[in-house]
């Protein structure tokens, strides 16, 4: 059964499309069985991956629309990972959801299926607590947590991790913190070093706080408009590292079969 | 009657709260009575104007609860603007309000009566396309939409564009969008270049792409950390001038009373 991370933050643009992305590319790259789930409406994820979520015909939604198995709607990535891959279509989830029944199990429906075909799933959530995000919580057995080495991104923090005691005592009891992410760490400024060491002071006796570090740089941009991972785009940036590193502990941990 | 201004994506981390707190307070450094809207469960914007989200007894949610005005809930900032600030009860609204009658004008029903005391009004939006932001573009006079100089962000606008028709044919015809605000501009990358001509190529003929463009710097992130606006903490970097100039442009068009 596949160990599977919900990578979540209600703060906007800290790097969670893109860890989701990166890090399923390294962990592929390791020779593991990835998939990766968008599930974000802007499908960022699904964009980065070199494809465009207006054209596809059906998506996640679709999947989470008949409580079905996600099987039929993976695409194959260039890079080895399954992707499953989303629209703004998903966005009409969320209001029908809302009144179902067992509405924070959908995913896990869909998910649960698939689970023996693959090592690792990676899930990429949208920026908001709202009923996505508790399904991605309610059925992950980790969250990771990116982390803007900036002040607002810092202050997201407590928030989700309210939510995450709410997910553990009402739906999933199995969930444990992997820890936070730092990332968009820039060497040049002192404001990047402060929060990291804030990071570490606040939350460093409850959490993880990863000593692989995400710096700062438009590769990471360029590599989303190549659609393509960073790992591939630019090999031996210091940001590559990172998700490498990350991969290879994830990698060494997994269960032997 | 207040000119009411939606500052909206729901692509993360573009610079919406950002633009909001720089803007508004630029907007009463030349003696507007401005009047900024936190309407994101983060409190970002409340964050920034130095507030404590957690440590407020009443925030809009209150207001939006009872459709009652906002003007109990208003504080006043340092910088001469009135706040209505958000914190995560907020996000109970997004929920509440899914099943309400006229829920899609609970915010007009907040802010109007309070039209009469200010110049203009900013609405800080989160990251979603959700009833709160439906909310916000129902009642607003201008869409002004912070695009990143990222093709992630670059890739979001049709999704809102869209939205901005239904919401216009829906719920208010004079929903006009004021244009896209380039933001997080780095003269050092050639992405971010491209990222802009890009933005005329494509949506410069039905938008307007403006000429202020606000650069990537980190004393954004310490502004907000201080919390004060970029044009009191940093007054002289080019990225506060984009939102002197622009808040000059919004002052000189506003109907003389
Ligand atoms: N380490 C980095 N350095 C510089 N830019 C980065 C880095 N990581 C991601 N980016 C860029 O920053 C922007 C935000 O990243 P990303 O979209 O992955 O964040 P997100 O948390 O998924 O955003 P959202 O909240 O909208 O889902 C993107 O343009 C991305 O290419
Ligand atoms: N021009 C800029 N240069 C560098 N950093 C910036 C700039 N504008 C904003 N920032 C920083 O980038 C981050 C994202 O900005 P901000 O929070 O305003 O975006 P947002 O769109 O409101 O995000 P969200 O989607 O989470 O609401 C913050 O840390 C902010 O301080
Ligand atoms: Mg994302
Ligand atoms: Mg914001």
């Amino acid at each position: 059964m596949a160990i599977i991370y919900a990578i979540a933050s209600q703060k906007g643009g800290v790097g969670k499309t893109t860890t989701v992305l990166n890090l399923g590319a390294a962990l592929a790259e390791l020779g593991c069985r990835v998939l990766l789930v968008d599930l974000d409406p802007q499908g960022g994820l699904t964009l980065s991956c070199g494809q465009e979520p207006d054209s596809l015909d059906t998506t996640i939604y679709d999947a989470l629309r008949r409580s079905t198995s996600a099987e039929p709607y993976i695409l194959k990535t260039s890079f080895g990972a399954g992707l499953l891959p989303a629209n703004v279509d998903l966005a009409l989830a969320e209001m029908e959801l809302v009144g179902s029944l067992a509405r924070e199990r959908r995913l896990a429906m869909v998910l649960t299926p698939v689970g023996h075909l693959y090592d690792v799933i990676l899930i990429d959530c949208q920026p908001s607590l709202g009923l996505l995000t508790v399904n991605a919580l309610a059925l992950a057995d980790y969250l990771l947590i990116p982390v803007a080495c900036e002040y607002l991104a810092q202050k997201a923090i407590n928030g989700l991790l309210k939510l995450v005691k709410k997910v553990q005592v009402h739906y999933n009891s199995q969930l444990s913190i992997a820890g936070l992410l730092p990332t968009m760490f820039d060497r040049r400024t002192n404001h990047t070093a402060q929060v990291l060491k804030e990071l570490h002071e606040t939350f460093g006796s409850q959490l993880r706080v990863y000593e692989y570090i995400v710096y700062r740089s438009i590769r990471f941009a360029e590599s989303a408009a190549a659609g393509e991972p960073i790992i591939h785009y630019a090999r031996n940036i210091p940001g590559a590292d990172a998700y490498r590193e990350l991969a290879r502990e994830i990698f060494l941990n997994l269960p032997t079969p």
